[in-house]
């Protein structure tokens, strides 16, 4: 499964 | 008033081919520190940082922060009337709906500019931590290339396996299995030949070749590419830029469903 860049990294 | 100056606009050329495939449009930002572009591609999956710092143009002015959101599509078909050696310059007034890019041949004798509309996009910036990665890999950026493009025949996604020893790319898929090994290189006459693996732990994870191959487009841009890997954490693929900064990818790994 591919996981999204937002997973990792939380908006600011 | 913003104005920023390279020498050469290959390296401009460069950056924006490194970009447009991942990226229809995004924002520069500009400083007195230079120009930093983030941005995630359109479903998410990764994310582009770039770094231009302002001592690494030939002038750089910008007396107040400004955001310039860009169509990549029209940069590049700008870009396109360059012609690599020429000087380039963009230029922006505070609070201006619009960037003026122009181009001086070496002998001045030509000059064009070209005005592009900018854009208002939705800015939604990430917040990267800090990660202690267990391994590190320096390697030819164009080996990277080469290998990302070869096991891209075999199946959707890389196996990235690093120990000390070297890194071993796989894929599997209908055809079957390809692998490929790199051993850390003992001694090398030229640096940007060398495989250099710094490890604190092994690590393996899997990667979507699409992804992969869409940051090699940034290879013309450095002779080495550095991949920072940890477990159930993004791979960074960062390429220096010579003298002006660098340029990161940050791609989420898969995960067994």
């Amino acid at each position: 499964m591919q996981k999204s860049i937002t997973s990792f990294f939380k908006r600011k | 008033m913003f104005e920023a100056r390279l020498g050469q606009a290959t390296i401009l050329k460069k950056i924006l081919d490194a970009i447009k495939d991942l990226l229809n449009e995004a924002t520069f930002d500009c400083s007195d520190s230079g120009i930093q572009l983030q941005a995630m591609d359109n479903s998410h999956v990764s994310l582009v940082s770039l770094t231009l710092r302002s001592d690494g143009f030939d002038k750089f002015r910008c007396d107040r922060n400004l955001s310039m959101g860009m169509n990549l599509g029209s940069m590049a078909k700008i870009l396109k009337c360059a012609n690599n050696e020429d000087n380039v310059t963009m230029k922006a007034q505070d609070n201006a709906d619009t960037v003026t890019i122009m181009f001086e041949s070496a002998n001045q004798e030509k000059v064009s500019d070209y005005e592009m509309k900018l854009m208002n996009l939705d800015q939604e910036h990430l917040g990267i931590p800090e990660t202690d990665f267990s391994c590190v890999v320096r390697m030819p950026a164009m080996e990277f290339a080469r290998i990302c493009r070869d096991l891209a025949q075999f199946s959707e996604s890389v196996v990235i396996c690093c120990t000390k020893e070297g890194v071993k790319f796989s894929a599997s898929g209908d055809v079957g299995t390809a692998n490929i090994k790199l051993a850390q290189t003992g001694s090398v006459d030229k640096e940007e030949e060398a495989v250099i693996i710094e490890m604190q732990e092994p690590v393996t994870l899997t990667f979507a070749c699409r992804y992969l191959n869409a940051f090699t487009k940034a290879t013309p841009l450095s002779t080495q590419v550095q991949l920072s890997m940890c477990a159930d954490v993004p791979l960074v693929v960062e390429y220096a830029i010579k003298d002006l900064g660098h340029i990161r990818y940050y791609l989420a790994p898969k995960i067994e469903d």
